[in-house]
């Protein structure tokens, strides 16, 4: 017998093929494929002495310890067994050829060149989660809990509550410490909505990233096992947020949804000895944690965008309107932006607006500055004039006159926007008293 | 003065006192420039001709803003911070005042006022005011009479034209004849006894120009000979507009 190399597919052809096969030759194949297929195996060509069961010349093949049939004969023959496209597929990964032909093909004096077979192999993966497949050792089923098959093998997982033991097949409860980190997700009693086994010390512990608050939401059915008069004596489902119990439940009546407003979240889940409550099953989701909405301090702070809701890393960007500073106690801003914490606050308060203040004009060196408005101030428009002390002086202002304006920018400007004041330049030539002649 | 009249206040509030080497007058251009002689600075054949500017800068003394000297006086000075003496003017040369012109510049402006405003000059083009018998004034607290006057006196002189100023000249006949260049004119009467003398020098002769309401400054009180006794002598300020205003520009 020669062994065929452990491909994953391959072909066997008779002693010979395509000529004529030899008598009285006995050839048999191994098919090994790698653990985890199956072999398939098909006939491309098949041409046999026929004979009733294939008496004279014969292939037979085997897997798994049983027949897969023995054949002969040639397409469309009355008599013999051909074996046409029939798929012939292992359960395990192995497959037994074998050929035998005896001292002649002759018929009525006349030698039949029977050509042989040419038969092609491929490895199969073998679903090993089929229930079809069941372990060679007839234990049923491989895994206890849940199979995954892929090509080449399986492995088994357990169900939410369980934990796979090292034969890695069956599984053990074991949910003392069930860490959740998806930013959503579901947890439940081991076996929901089969009741849960008892001696329960089950932690689940859920782990997001700062600033995501974690909601929980039950789902139905709902049911601990309680007791009418003392609270929860027998099973206990307790849920934490931080260190701080957010309550303690059972019965049949759900906690409905739960808003932790913290990014940890631990659900403990206690039971006695015995009881068939069916248990409990929550999908958590997260979102962002909320800020609280902020408010303007006055009527001239412009938050840009206001947005409905902030949420953890959303921010607000303030500005004052025109002629307003921002203000930060007694410190001017340039710009403010409020970010949402991981704990629900603002990283800063919100500032004040307070209108600019231009401070005293410049003075004018031989001129004066007067107040347009009343009452006279520096804050923001107030407007002023410039004179100089006429008539010794005259005034030069630039293209913008001589009225300055509080700008925004906290600084007096004219009709241009220019700071430049104007200047007093000397009159010359224009006595208070010239010498007048009177008499001619 | 000789011949003048007292100055009101505020008649002529440009006026300046001068104590350089001696008593003299000056001008206020602008707010912080003064337009005086430059034999004011350098008098003609003093042996002190060779102290620096530097040291006159800080010896000159200048009095804005009253008709009175001792007012004047108590008032205090105006310290000056640089002096500008024309290229042109030969303290060496007695008989020639050519170029006789100079800028004080003040170390702080002044603040101006009824008693304290600047003259203006002529526009580049405006030879008018020197034509025969434009008629001027000129302020000073010069001699009158060999007396210092202790008060500010004017007299109104016409100006005189080239020709008769040159002719007069010519009969003053001299070991050697004074120059009497193209930026100089003269004014005054040859009989009567109002003139400028001692102590008015830089000074400034003073048309009302009607066109535009102001006083200009003409002339400089520069040189005579003798006080009332003919003629005096006065700088063109037209021919020396671009020197002055190079100056004060510059700044």
């Amino acid at each position: 017998s020669s062994p065929v190399p452990r491909k994953l597919f391959g072909e066997i052809r008779s002693p010979n093929y395509p000529k004529p096969y030899p008598n009285n030759n006995i050839s048999s194949w191994d098919i090994v494929v790698p653990k985890g297929y199956v072999v398939k195996l098909t006939f491309r060509y098949f041409d046999l002495e026929p004979s009733e069961t294939c008496f004279y010349d014969y292939v037979k093949i085997r897997a798994d310890k049983k027949s897969l049939g023995r054949y002969c004969g040639q397409l469309g023959s009355t008599t013999g067994n051909h074996p046409g496209r029939k798929e012939f597929v292992s359960k395990g990964n192995r497959m037994h050829l074998s050929f035998h032909s005896d001292f002649s093909n002759e018929d009525n004096g006349m030698v039949i060149p029977y050509k042989g077979f040419l038969a092609y192999y491929k490895a199969v993966d073998l679903d090993e989660c089929d229930p079809n497949n069941a372990a060679e050792d007839g234990e049923g089923l491989r895994c206890q809990h849940i199979c995954h098959n892929y090509v080449g093998g399986y492995f088994c997982s357990c169900r939410p509550g369980y934990q796979l033991q090292s034969d890695y097949h069956s599984c053990k409860v074991e949910c003392s410490s069930e860490l959740f980190t998806e930013a959503s997700g579901y947890l439940s009693s081991p076996d929901y909505p089969h009741p849960y086994p008892e001696d329960l010390q089950c932690n689940y512990s859920i782990r997001l990233e700062k600033g995501l608050s974690i909601i929980l939401k039950f789902l139905e059915p709902f049911e601990i096992d309680d007791h009418q008069q003392v609270r929860c004596p027998y099973d206990q489902l307790k849920i934490q947020a931080q260190g701080r119990e957010i309550g303690e439940f059972c019965g049949k009546k759900s906690p409905g949804s739960i808003e932790t407003k913290s990014n940890e979240v631990d659900i403990l889940f206690f039971t006695d000895e015995s009881g068939f409550s069916r248990g409990w099953k929550i999908h958590y989701t997260s979102e962002r944690i909320r800020c609280p909405q902020p408010v303007p301090r006055d009527q001239f702070t412009i938050i840009r965008d206001l947005q409905p809701v902030y949420r953890y890393q959303d921010y607000f960007i303030v500005s004052c309107q025109t002629g307003y500073n921002l203000m930060k106690g007694n410190q001017k801003l340039l710009s403010f932006t409020a970010v949402c914490q991981a704990d629900g606050t603002w990283h800063q308060p919100m500032p004040h607006c307070e209108i600019v203040n231009c401070g005293n004009p410049a003075e004018l060196t031989n001129g004066i500055f007067s107040y347009v408005n009343e009452p006279a101030s520096n804050i923001y428009q107030s407007v002023i004039t410039y004179q100089c002390n006429e008539p010794y002086y005259h005034i030069v202002t630039g293209a913008g006159g001589d009225r300055y304006t509080c700008s925004p920018e906290g600084t007096w400007v004219d009709r241009d926007g220019q700071e430049r004041i104007p200047t007093c330049l000397p009159v010359c030539g224009k006595p208070d008293k010239p010498v007048v002649e009177v008499q001619r | 003065i000789v011949g003048g009249e007292r100055a009101g206040k505020g008649n002529f509030p440009w006026q300046a006192l001068t104590h350089i080497h001696g008593r003299g007058g000056g001008a206020l251009l602008s707010d912080r420039w003064i337009l005086t002689a430059a034999h004011t600075i350098f008098p003609k054949g003093s042996a002190r001709n060779n102290v620096s500017l530097d040291e006159l800068t800080k010896e000159a003394d200048i009095y804005l803003g009253h008709t009175n000297v001792d007012e004047l006086h108590k008032m205090g000075t105006h310290p000056v911070r640089r002096i500008f003496v024309h290229p042109d003017y030969n303290p060496n040369d007695e008989h020639n005042y050519n170029g006789d012109i100079a800028l004080l510049e003040l170390k702080y402006p002044v603040t101006l006022g009824p008693t304290v405003l600047p003259i203006c000059l002529p526009d580049t083009s405006n030879t008018t005011f020197y034509m025969d018998g434009y008629m001027g004034y000129v302020s000073g607290f010069g001699v009158e009479k060999n007396f210092l006057s202790n008060h500010l006196k004017y007299v109104k002189l016409p100006a005189v034209s080239h020709e008769k100023c040159q002719e007069w000249l010519d009969t003053k006949t001299r070991d050697k004849p004074m120059v009497f260049s193209e930026n100089m004119f003269c004014a005054g009467f040859l009989r009567q006894k109002r003139d400028t003398c001692q102590g008015d020098s830089g000074s400034v002769f003073t048309v009302l120009d009607v066109e535009s309401g102001r006083w200009v400054a003409t002339g400089i009180v520069s040189w005579g000979i003798g006080c009332a006794q003919g003629y005096g002598f006065y700088t063109k300020i037209l021919n020396y507009l671009d020197w002055i205003k190079g100056i004060i520009k510059e700044d």
